[in-house]
């Protein structure tokens, strides 16, 4: 799965998800990707988010939405996805199932997941660009 | 100019090969950040997100577009999801196995149609309508980690989809 977030200069977000879904599925198996408060959501005024990881468990979570409506009741970026992530984890019982990346109304950067390896990066104007694999990175 | 974007790929356990094509993964990231910096430059986060993901299908490295895993027949099936948060507009295609730029047809849902989502053989006949580029089949990357993941599966030894396995086993006609 490969995902972007973006906030631009009017002040709006947006988020776009796309996979090949998970190896030796079903034909026809769906995962959280093409679900909107899943595995891809985006609300100006508050946050735009994108998901990788197990599709099943994202979408029966449907992990994007908690962020955005923890974030709507005044929890900040990094709590909300610390919290959806670690809440989620703790609900199945499972790790390396879930990896999240966000940007919130002020161009604020955030991410949370519970795998070994997260492949992510953001860019400002005038800054490095700055990617990482593994998660603590 | 305010703005920021922010990519991503896969997420899940350390894999040896995956540090082995660690330099290729961060090359990739990196184009997908620059494509969509280029596109906020000039345009809305609507264009840099979908400039950014088509990066990171048309590279054939990631799980999507070109590099996409494939199915219990050995097949493509691509999902993608765009969402714009000015009036929450959305597109999205699902089982879609025309195009390989998923993204690009997730967002011509979202402005050419009335729907949020189009599945299977609906979403490859507006791909093929709009003219979009034909997916060029499996890479040898995808198709080999199919072959060692069914092997596993006929072991006992993948443990991902358990209710599947005896689907899996058994596929379909003669």
């Amino acid at each position: 799965t490969v995902g972007a977030v973006a906030l631009d200069s009017d002040g709006n977000l947006a988020a776009a998800t796309s996979t090949g879904g998970i190896s030796l599925k079903l034909p026809g198996r769906v995962g959280d990707t093409p679900l909107p408060g899943a595995g891809v959501y985006a609300e100006n005024g508050v946050v735009a988010i994108s998901a990788t990881g197990v599709g099943e468990l994202i979408a029966r979570y449907l992990a994007a939405f908690r962020v955005a409506e923890l974030m709507r009741r005044g929890t900040p970026l990094a709590e909300a996805l610390g919290q959806v992530v670690s809440n989620m984890t703790n609900f199945f019982g499972r790790r390396n199932t879930v990896g999240l990346i966000a940007v919130d109304a002020t161009g604020a950067y955030g991410e949370a997941t519970n795998c070994e390896v997260f492949l992510r990066g953001f860019a400002k104007p005038g800054e490095p660009v700055k990617v990482g694999v593994l998660a603590e990175e | 100019m305010r703005g920021i974007i922010a990519v991503h790929g896969g997420a899940g356990r350390l894999r040896k090969s995956l540090l082995e094509s660690r330099r290729e993964l961060e090359e990739g990231l990196r184009d997908a950040l620059h494509a969509g910096m280029s596109a906020l430059a000039t345009g809305s986060s609507l264009d840099a997100v979908e400039a950014a993901v088509r990066v990171l299908e048309s590279s054939g490295i990631f799980n999507a577009g070109k590099g996409a895993a494939l199915n219990a027949y050995g097949q493509v099936e691509l999902d993608a999801g765009v969402m714009f948060g000015r009036d929450l507009s959305f597109g999205a295609v699902a089982a879609q196995r025309y195009t390989w730029n998923a993204v690009s047809l997730a967002r011509k849902v979202m402005e050419l149609t009335d729907h949020i989502l189009l599945v299977g053989p609906g979403a490859d006949e507006l791909a093929k309508r709009l003219g979009m580029e034909l997916h060029p089949g499996p890479t040898e990357r995808a198709r080999k980690l199919y072959e060692e993941l069914l092997e596993a599966v006929k072991k006992g030894e993948h443990d991902l989809w358990r209710k599947n396995r005896s689907l899996l086993l058994s596929p379909p006609g003669d």
